[in-house]
């Protein structure tokens, strides 16, 4: 299986994913790299998913929009304890308004959650791993196997490769 | 105006030592070279859509990885490929699965996304759909390679001694 996410300059993101299934499959098997959700998400809100790996398990959990629907809600959070941090005047007016497009996770935060959903789909026995992009720009990879062949480039940095 | 990629050529029990130097030579020079061109596209100011599916493209050409040329083989000896595509912009998204001769499956999948009335085409209506999208067809017998028919006859060998892959107790699903 192969995949790729990427955001562009003016902040959309994409994935996709492409694979030959599983040597031996029968019965019209199918893994989760064509199902919308499972092995591939896209959402401008929160994120950009492809996943690899033992695929009945990745469709079970819909990892891919999981992981894009546990970014948005914890970007929402994020944006709401902002805002009510602003101080405010007499009449409540806040000093100063918090733009939704200003804001953005981090990259750890966004490595949590991939992780956490990993590990929930690891609980099941499965195995594989994501790569996933934000509209803000980070790069993620989580995996829960010896290797993954994998790549990573930016404009904030270079470009690295690696397999185990 | 930042950009980003990350790409992935399949994860799983990836052994060191049954990975040769060569081998992890050229799987690192496939993904470096998949990743500039994707890279080129984004610093050209391009979209995220069109610097996926050229990335996509390159790795299915790649005998390497488990997707268009160089992927597994079904249990009756065929190739049969799956691939999806979505774009966060408009959460638009194009999916195929089964397809058998068409040579990028990705852009396949693009096109099920932007000519079809549909998300999600499987196996002869796909391929069917392929060619009247005029999408480059091959042989099926183009896709394989002797690595991955070497996984298929060990794989029914051990299906013969009862070692099934699809023993009941084995359970995906």
């Amino acid at each position: 299986t192969v995949g790729a996410v990427a955001v562009d300059t003016n902040g959309n993101v994409a994935a996709a994913t492409s694979t030959g299934g599983m040597t031996g499959k029968r019965w019209g098997r199918i893994g989760d790299s064509p199902v919308i959700g499972a092995g591939t998400y896209a959402d401008n809100r929160g994120c950009a998913v492809s996943a690899t790996g033992s695929g009945e398990y990745f469709i079970r959990v819909g990892v891919a929009h999981e992981i894009c629907a546990q970014i948005r809600f914890r970007f929402q959070q994020n944006l709401a304890a902002a805002r009510a941090s602003v101080p405010v005047d007499e009449e409540g007016v806040p000093e100063y308004y918090v733009h939704a497009s200003e804001f953005g996770l981090e990259a750890n935060e966004v490595q949590e959650i991939a992780d956490s959903v990993i590990a929930e789909m690891a609980e099941l026995g499965g195995t594989g791993g994501v790569i996933v992009t934000t509209p803000w720009g980070t790069g993620t990879y989580s995996f829960n196997t010896p290797g993954m062949y994998r790549g990573m480039a930016s404009s904030e940095g270079g470009a690295s490769v690696a397999i185990y | 105006g930042r950009w980003t990629l990350v790409i992935h050529g399949g994860a799983g029990t990836i052994e060191r030592d049954r990975i040769t130097a060569e081998q992890d030579a050229a799987i690192r020079a496939a993904l470096s070279h998949a990743l500039e061109t994707g890279s080129a596209i984004l610093r050209g100011g391009g979209t995220s859509m069109d610097a996926i599916e050229a990335t996509i493209r390159e790795l299915e050409d790649d005998p390497n990885f488990n997707a268009g040329r160089g992927a597994v083989f079904t249990y009756d000896g065929t190739i049969e490929h799956d691939a999806s595509i979505m774009d966060g912009t408009t959460r638009a998204a194009g999916a195929v699965t089964g397809t058998s001769h068409t040579r990028h499956p990705v852009t396949l999948a693009r096109r099920v996304m932007t000519e079809s009335p549909h998300v999600f085409l499987r196996g002869s209506g796909a391929d069917e759909f392929s060619l009247a999208q005029r999408l480059e067809q091959v042989e099926n017998s183009w896709f394989e390679t002797d690595r991955r028919r070497r996984q298929l006859e060990e794989f029914l060998a051990g299906e013969t001694a009862g070692l099934s892959a699809y023993d009941v107790d084995l359970k995906y699903g």
